[in-house]
């Protein structure tokens, strides 16, 4: 698979979900 | 005769030697096994892996009595409620965790030794309509139940007396949870599958619901069973116990797909298919460990796939003792447990 098929990569996908998802 | 129509169609033949006998168990006493597990259990100083094994009103602990022998250490009897499942608890010790119910799972029950009163006990870690369930490193337990009304997820945390040191609640999706797995390396992130065919990510620690994204739809039912996350990449792996045929790939039984947490976009990476001819028709139940997966087909065989590069690397034909029931990878990928009904257990290295 190539990054444009799933778009924008980044390594610290959790920590960024987890500071923008909802408490 | 299943071996014989394997043997010209397996890409290199079925390839048996790939899986290595190593000893048997036999239980007199069960009539109907419905589990087999791996626990590691210490005792006098020494950590060993023993097998667990369960029937409807059982569950059993065997040690190693010698290279190719087991004997029985210790047998619970739980006659109220019907036993369903072992629920393996990865790297605990001197726990069995066990599912009992009905139809469906009622309520989840540890079992263990107490050193205090050099007994076998059993304790209550929770009841109600539970959907869902899976043990993850450090003694921990996270469950979906059902009430009318709403869908609760929660994680308990075990303590070694089989107690429950603390409770989580994790925020649900709209759509019912049919499985969890946990994120190798990421101690604080669980994936789980919906009904409605989505893959879900929480954050153990918070109790958030980071990302919901969808499978699609040619493979419904999926079930996840482990999830890596690598380069920024999410990789799951997946079964479709009701997937149907189709002429590009024939039956798949398991897939990894690729997610994208940041934009929810997905890719499938490799799918791993039955064995064609007679010998696969359909899976029925399975287990993955590391990138290794094993199943029960409907013929009564056991397959074994090397799941990274989509291929069947090993079938174990129904044998004398007629169809295998189970197939389950022992703690640490050590052994392929398979099981038949009539409460025989045959460990294989792999």
């Amino acid at each position: 698979c190539s990054e444009s098929d799933l778009g924008p990569i980044s390594l610290n996908w959790f920590e960024e979900l987890s500071a923008e998802a909802p408490p | 005769d299943v071996a014989e129509q394997l043997t010209p169609l397996l890409p290199g033949g079925p390839r048996e030697e790939s899986l290595h006998f190593v000893s048997e168990l036999k239980d007199p006493s069960c009539s109907c096994a419905v589990d087999v597990s791996t626990v590691w259990w210490a005792a006098a100083g020494r950590r060993e892996l023993r097998v667990v094994t369960a029937s409807e009103s059982t569950v059993s602990l065997w040690e190693p009595l010698g290279p190719d022998s087991w004997g029985k250490v210790h047998t619970w009897h739980l006659t109220e409620i019907p036993v369903i499942q072992i629920v393996p608890l990865p790297d605990t010790c001197n726990l069995v965790c066990v599912a009992l119910g009905e139809l469906e799972i009622g309520e989840i029950r540890l079992l263990l030794y107490s050193s205090e009163t050099d007994s076998f006990k059993y304790s209550l870690v929770k009841t109600g309509n539970i959907k869902a369930i899976v043990g993850l490193k450090d003694r921990r337990l996270v469950s979906s139940s059902r009430t009318m009304q709403e869908q609760q997820l929660e994680m308990v945390l075990l303590s070694e007396t089989g107690g429950s040191k603390d409770r989580q609640t994790l925020m649900p999706p709209e759509e019912t949870v049919t499985a969890f797995a946990e994120v190798e390396g990421m101690r604080e992130a669980l994936v789980g599958t919906t009904a409605g065919n989505s893959v879900v990510v929480w954050n153990l620690k918070t109790g958030q619901l980071l990302r919901k994204m969808d499978i699609g739809y040619s493979y419904p039912a999926s079930i996840c069973h482990r999830a890596y996350s690598d380069s920024g990449l999410l990789f799951v792996i997946l079964s479709h116990p009701h997937a149907k045929e189709s002429e590009s790939c024939g039956s798949p039984a398991f897939r990894v797909v690729a997610f994208n947490p940041r934009t929810g976009r997905s890719t499938g990476v490799m799918f791993s298919c039955l064995p064609p001819g007679r010998a696969g028709r359909r899976y029925l139940e399975g287990d993955v460990w590391d990138t290794a997966g094993a199943a029960v087909l409907t013929s009564g065989a056991v397959a074994v796939w090397d799941l990274l590069r989509g291929r069947c690397t090993a079938v174990l034909p129904p044998g004398p003792a007629g169809h295998w029931a189970l197939a389950r990878w022992a703690a640490g990928g050590a052994a392929l447990l398979a099981g038949h009904r009539n409460g025989t257990v045959r460990l294989y290295r792999y």
